[in-house]
């Protein structure tokens, strides 16, 4: 712990502080850049504790002075040596040195003199060692899966080719990992997953081909040269929410990290620096606040990250007031502006998904001409539980045929007219492949309406001679989009996005506003008493009321925050940890509960799992009554135990009846006679067959049909015909070693059904077949012993 | 156009329903060594064969393929080796 709210600037005794010049101005020479105030979050009490991270790389040196404080054994692995341990391999080109690097950004430790500051430097690091190895979709799947209820952030910094004609994405394992990650990791919360939006940009490669950066679930980052320029290696796309500080041109100042072999770097380049630098600001955006879900972090980043300086001819604002970029996204993380954002957020409500399927009409691409394709979305307003109205993510998913893919640039255009390249050219894409239902996303429609008419343009520019005779084709493409049917931002949060000015140490070496000198005016907030600088956290006096942060400033609110209440005077207090709104400090007093919390409105608690008798109810964030009679649900009318003296009958609680008889509704019937037990009248509604009959699909029979056998383990000594395995025709048992008979065109031999041709013939260079088994037959070659073991067998099985 | 070939290690993932012992009992009819779960996913398991090709062009066939028949197998993959880069 350190304490800098009383600092006029941080200093650090580690030998590189000084050099580090992404986390704040290192001499007065020239007015700092804007910054990404890394410090304002420290002064603001946020430095990562109590945060996990976990770099999905190479390994990481766990024994690194600046590393070894902060590692956490419970966020490292190794899945490439498949054990506990994340150390790197050691080799003469110090190739594993990645993963050490990144940490470094994250989580080095402060002021022990060793070398370099972390921008989370109390937050706790550990490594997934996975890229030392061959990569595999299990290999990602258990790396993006690793302990998601202890991890709260993963960074990676890889993925594949960025060579400009390279289309790949996460295989089946690892898209599942992502989505069970947001779902069920951090406890409902959501895993955090930053990545490095690539380092193609001299292969003119485009970030949207690949299915990492351009998944919803991860968030991208960009780079930007401390100049704000556009480095040699930055990729573009649609997809990239926004930038942090990395390398430039060579003359451009570079990142200061941990390096291999206990040594530091100030050579760490590309978007590896980038997406790192991201998760640290993300850690002290999470210690602010710990329950902000995944949506909501992308939300915060969204709204605090800034254009600044950062140099691009595309910045554009969208409908929602976005300023927005295809090289930087929504621009520069601001450290400081994001904790303030969290601590005072309110979970943004259920994200909705709205499958918008357009036309399948199957249109011509000409080279050097575009087609256009309307479609007009409703954002599912007739479906309550899909309706999206306000966006997030952007999903096309898309097919085309092209015989050079790289000649292709897709363009996307919202209701709101807000234009996103989904695509553009690669010069090095010469794959004939097109796109099959690869996924697009954009994020520049942030916060605008999803209805009303959406354009996609595809564009053909032949860049090269090819084979114009087969011309490509759009063969279908559909929207998905993202987003809540009501406004995300709670009326606390609502605030105009503005640029915000920074001072510079030159033109204001405190960094701060003087009392005496200040005679603008004060914050709506602020009562007649009078204020000390223009924000609501230098009123002298406060007009409705005050909460306070936890380095003791106060500040002006016209009502209380979400998570307080009003105590006493002006003050707003904190309510319970779990509570979201209350009527007093301790836990037995909540009115609603936080996300992943429900509300036992019996004692006023928030609780994880609520009491028998109820169920939680995940809409309302409280725990629900079950119907009468039942013990235990998932929902009002879908019991699950009953009470005592009572049978589940589907997903009711009745009376229960005796063998033979079932509950009607009314009183105990009879079941049909061929029922031992049954659920219902009629022969359908057996459970179990009475003597002489079997159960086979669901209905009593007095014999097994064809492909079934008889089966008599079944549970009360109730006999059952159970299906053959699919290799046999009739058999006597379970599984592929019970035929009795086999299929057509397959022999069978010692209960196993195999291909008819289980031999070849003399050559070895075809199947027996009838032909040649005629001319064995007619031969009288089976009688021969020496070709008896050739093909006799298989064709005394044909005949 | 570059011809990619798939490389396909002896690494296999595969989807059992009910419970660890049930994937042990199945890996083990079949050869495999069942490494463990996948990471956080449920019924997920990684399994491992020692006497298949460690690294092939061509997928892996033999008498261990019929794991795929096996009722309690939902789903199996045998794992190809993709290119990645660190950035």
């Amino acid at each position: 712990d350190y304490d800098l709210s009383h600092a006029q600037s941080t200093y650090f005794n580690d030998p590189k502080w000084p050099s580090m010049w992404y986390m704040h101005c290192s001499d007065n020479t020239h007015p700092c850049q804007s910054d990404m105030n890394i410090e304002g979050a420290w002064k603001r009490g946020y430095t990562g504790k109590n945060i996990v991270v976990t770099i999905l790389d190479d390994g990481i040196e766990r024994t690194h002075p600046d590393l070894m404080q902060n590692y956490d054994a419970l966020a490292s692995c190794d899945v490439n040596g498949n054990d506990l341990d994340p150390m790197p391999r050691y080799d003469a080109s110090n190739e594993n040195k990645h993963g050490t690097r990144c940490a470094g950004e994250v989580a080095a430790t402060a002021n022990n003199s060793h070398c370099t500051v972390g921008i989370a430097f109390n937050a706790k690091i550990g490594g997934v060692r996975m890229l030392d190895g061959d990569v595999t979709d299990m290999v990602e799947a258990k790396s993006v899966s690793y302990n998601p209820q202890h991890v709260h952030i993963y960074s990676a910094s890889w993925g594949p080719d960025d060579d400009g004609k390279t289309v790949d994405g996460p295989a089946p394992l690892t898209r599942q990992a992502f989505e069970n990650g947001v779902r069920m990791g951090r406890r409902g919360l959501g895993s955090v997953f930053v990545w490095a939006s690539g380092n193609g940009g001299r292969s003119k490669d485009h970030c949207s081909c690949d299915g990492y950066t351009n998944s919803i679930y991860t968030i991208s980052i960009s780079s930007t040269a401390e100049s704000g320029k556009k480095p040699w290696y930055l990729e573009e796309c649609s997809s990239t929410l926004a930038t942090t500080y990395s390398s430039g041109e060579s003359y451009d100042k570079k990142i200061i990290t941990t390096d291999l072999r206990q040594r530091c770097t100030d050579n760490h380049t590309g978007t590896s620096a980038s997406a790192p630098m991201a998760a640290g600001i993300i850690a002290l955006a999470l210690e602010a606040n710990p329950f902000l879900t995944w949506r909501d972090v992308q939300h915060v980043i969204v709204r605090t990250s800034r254009a600044g300086h950062l140099n691009a001819n595309d910045w554009k604002t969208n409908a929602a007031g976005f300023k927005v970029s295809h090289l930087y996204g929504f621009g520069l993380m601001d450290a400081e502006a994001m904790v303030m954002e969290a601590e005072k957020w309110t979970t943004v409500p259920q994200q909705h998904v709205c499958v918008e399927s357009t036309d399948r009409q199957i249109k011509t691409i000409r080279p050097n001409s575009a087609v256009r394709s309307i479609y007009k979305a409703s954002g599912c307003s007739d479906n309550p539980n899909h309706h999206v109205n306000y966006l997030e993510h952007v999903v096309v998913r898309i097919t085309i045929t092209h015989p050079r893919r790289g000649d292709l640039a897709i363009y996307l255009t919202s209701p709101s007219g807000t234009r996103s390249q989904l695509l553009a050219n690669r010069l090095f894409d010469h794959s004939m492949e097109g796109f099959k239902n690869w996924e697009f996303m954009t994020i520049h429609c942030w916060g605008e309406r999803a209805a009303g008419d959406w354009v996609l343009e595809v564009y053909d520019t032949p860049s090269q001679l090819r084979n114009f005779k087969t011309p490509g084709k759009l063969k279908e493409w559909s929207l998905v989009l993202y987003g809540t049917s009501v406004q995300p931002y709670s009326p606390t949060n609502e605030f105009p996005k503005v640029e915000r000015f920074r001072y510079s140490r030159v033109e204001d070496p405190t960094d701060d506003y003087g009392a005496e000198d200040y005679a603008g005016p004060c914050d709506p907030e602020c009562s007649e008493v009078g204020c000390d600088g223009p924000g609501p956290d230098h009123c002298s006096d406060c007009l409705h009321y005050y909460y306070k942060l936890k380095n003791n400033t106060r500040i002006c609110v016209s009502s209380c925050p979400p998570g307080h209440f009003h105590a006493d005077k002006k003050r707003c207090r904190k309510c319970a940890p779990n509570c979201e709104s209350c009527f007093g400090s301790h836990g037995d007093q909540c009115l609603s509960c936080k996300y992943g919390y429900f509300l036992n409105e019996e004692t006023s608690s928030c609780v994880t799992q609520c009491p028998d008798g109820s169920y939680e109810d995940i809409k309302k964030n409280v725990c629900g009554k079950c119907s009468e009679n039942c013990k235990a649900c998932t929902g009002f009318h879908n019991c699950t135990e009953c009470k005592g003296g009572l049978s589940l009958q589907g997903s009711r609680c009745s009376i229960t009846c005796e063998d033979g008889q079932f509950f009607n509704g009314h009183d105990c019937q009879p079941c049909h006679r061929f029922c031992a037990t049954c659920a219902g009248a009629g022969a359908d509604g057996c459970i179990n067959c009475t003597e002489g009959y079997v159960m086979e699909e669901g209905r009593c029979v007095q014999s097994c049909s064809v492909s079934y056998y008889l089966d008599h383990s079944s549970e009360g000594g109730y006999k059952s015909c159970k299906r053959c395995d699919n290799s046999c025709l009739t058999c006597n048992g379970p599984g592929f070693k019970n035929c009795s008979s086999c299929p057509s065109g397959y022999l069978l031999d010692l209960g196993t059904c195999q291909m008819g041709a289980i031999c070849r013939d003399a050559t070895e260079e075809s199947w027996a077949e009838g032909g040649f088994c005629a001319l064995v037959k007619k031969n009288n070659l089976c009688q021969r012993k020496v070709l008896q073991q050739l093909c006799c067998k298989t064709c005394t099985f044909q005949g | 156009p570059v011809c990619r070939t798939r490389v396909y290690t002896n690494h296999w993932a595969v989807k059992i329903a009910g419970g660890f012992a049930e994937a042990d009992r199945i890996a083990s009819k079949y050869g495999f060594i069942n490494v463990g779960q996948i990471g956080a996913l449920k019924d997920y398991y990684h399994f491992y064969h020692s006497r298949t090709i460690k690294r092939s062009v061509l997928s892996s066939r033999g008498t261990h393929s019929f794991i795929s028949m096996e009722p309690k197998v939902e789903w199996i993959q045998q794992q190809v080796v993709k290119k990645r880069t660190k950035r």
